[in-house]
């Protein structure tokens, strides 16, 4: 892939792994990981950026692709755990 | 806090390290770990203990990878660490990542800092939102000289624990320190002891005074040596056991409280006309002792702070407050009878039993947890 393309990819992926870690996402097929509006990867990045303070836009930006990428707790931001 | 708020009902909990990262001394591991337990205490009645052996209700664990639970580790970076709310089994347990290189620096991954989120969630506490908060899922690099908790924590888990209480053992402390009516002589304390607890702290013409039952300790900021004297060698007319004391440094004045009387003094000379009742403040009668006072000199008021309340003076209008204040409103993190309070440089220094509370005014918060013992060459 031309390298913007393969980082894209590389986002897409680490974004679906961080969100199924942390903000309970079930990705069921492919329809899942398209990026409209209100789809539920969408909704989730939200949810995610609202939790940790960034700026709420859907989108996997590089304040969010960067924040991903820090360590952290291992425990989820959000309910839904047991 | 976690759905259905789970913590323990017991204030007493052991936790065991189970194993030790190759990356520290095992002697490290142990004071990281005992160090995070104890920030937790100083603001909870919780208690931990080491247990070597048995069974712990928090197990601490570094493992790699899947390691028996539902959330294996992600290799190095990712998730550092994880931890259970309370209860049995898991319930309350840490577990930290081997593949993260563990320092006691602020260099690669801090195991105290990542040990006090941990315990954290091991006492009942979930993610905070706030990114100041330690309970932010997020580590960044942090401040060791900054007290590690923000007033997020500490409402979170004062949620669920309540306030360090006074312990019978303290108060009873505290009572003999402040009311030495036995005949017995008490020995001049240790001041190395991390027991050490103090009657009254004040400035004094530069320095610092500590006192503790009939003596005082005198110390300059900057200087090494303390000089212990016995109150009554500088004012003989002074009961001992000093209840609390201030200075008023633009008029070389000290003013010491007994009991419901108050001496003003210079140097070693007590002012004619003293004692006078605390009453002549302002102070109603049901007044009949101060637990600490200290004179802020930018705002011009004196504080009195009398078991979980404090009264301010203005000295400008010398008018005291019409009632008074929880000392936890104006200075958060600050619960309960304190012993002892003064001001050094832009920091007022909160004394309660063993422990010490820097507290900055401008930020209104705790900077420091501090030993009682931390001015002096120990």
């Amino acid at each position: 892939f031309p390298a913007d393309t393969r980082q894209k990819k590389e986002g897409i992926q680490l974004i679906q792994t961080y969100l199924e870690n942390y903000y309970n996402f079930k990705k069921d097929g492919e329809s899942d990981l398209i990026w409209k509006n209100n789809s539920p990867i969408t909704k989730k990045i939200k949810e995610m950026q609202d939790f940790l303070g960034l700026e709420v836009t859907g989108k996997l930006d590089s304040d969010t692709l960067d924040l991903i990428q820090q360590p952290r707790c291992g425990f989820p931001d959000i309910a839904g755990f047991s | 806090t976690f759905a259905g708020e789970p913590k323990w009902t017991k204030k007493v909990l052991t936790y065991r390290i189970l194993n030790y990262t190759p990356d520290l001394h095992p002697a490290d591991v142990n004071a990281a770990i005992k160090k995070a337990f104890n920030v937790w205490s100083s603001v909870t009645p919780l208690k931990f203990v080491k247990e070597e052996n048995d069974l712990a209700d928090i197990m601490i664990s570094f493992a790699v990878r899947g390691h028996n639970d539902f959330i294996p580790f992600d290799g190095p970076g990712g998730a550092v660490a994880h931890a259970y709310a309370p209860g049995t089994g898991f319930g309350g347990d840490a577990h930290f990542d081997e593949d993260e290189t563990w320092t006691i620096s602020t260099e690669g991954t801090n195991l105290f800092y990542v040990a006090l989120h941990e315990f954290g969630h091991s006492l009942g506490l979930f993610h905070s939102k706030d990114p100041e908060a330690l309970m932010y899922p997020i580590y960044r690099k942090f401040d060791p000289s900054v007290f590690p908790l923000h007033q997020d924590d500490i409402n979170g888990i004062q949620h669920l624990y309540g306030h360090t209480p006074i312990t019978y053992s303290d108060q009873r402390e505290s009572s003999e320190v402040k009311e030495p009516d036995e005949p017995k002589e008490p020995a001049l304390a240790d001041t190395c002891s991390p027991d050490l607890t103090f009657d009254a702290v004040t400035t004094f013409r530069g320095e610092i005074m500590f006192f503790k039952d009939k003596y005082f300790w005198r110390k300059h900021p900057s200087l090494r040596e303390v000089n212990v004297v016995l109150i009554s060698s500088f004012w003989p007319r002074l009961p001992p056991g000093v209840d609390a004391a201030y200075e008023v440094p633009e008029k070389d004045e000290t003013v010491l409280f007994k009991g419901n009387e108050f001496w003003v003094v210079r140097g070693d000379t007590i002012l004619p006309g003293y004692p006078q009742k605390i009453y002549a403040l302002g102070f109603p009668k049901d007044v009949t002792k101060i637990d600490a006072a200290f004179y802020n000199r930018n705002k011009g008021k004196i504080y009195f702070f009398i078991v979980d309340k404090f009264w301010s003076y203005n000295k400008r209008s010398q008018s005291m407050d019409r009632k008074p204040r929880q000392i936890r409103e104006a200075f958060p993190g600050i619960n309960g009878k304190i012993d002892a309070v003064f001001q050094h440089n832009d920091f007022f220094y909160f004394f309660h039993g063993r422990k010490q509370f820097e507290f900055d005014p401008g930020k209104k918060r705790v900077t420091r947890l501090l030993k009682t013992n931390f001015w002096f060459p120990c």
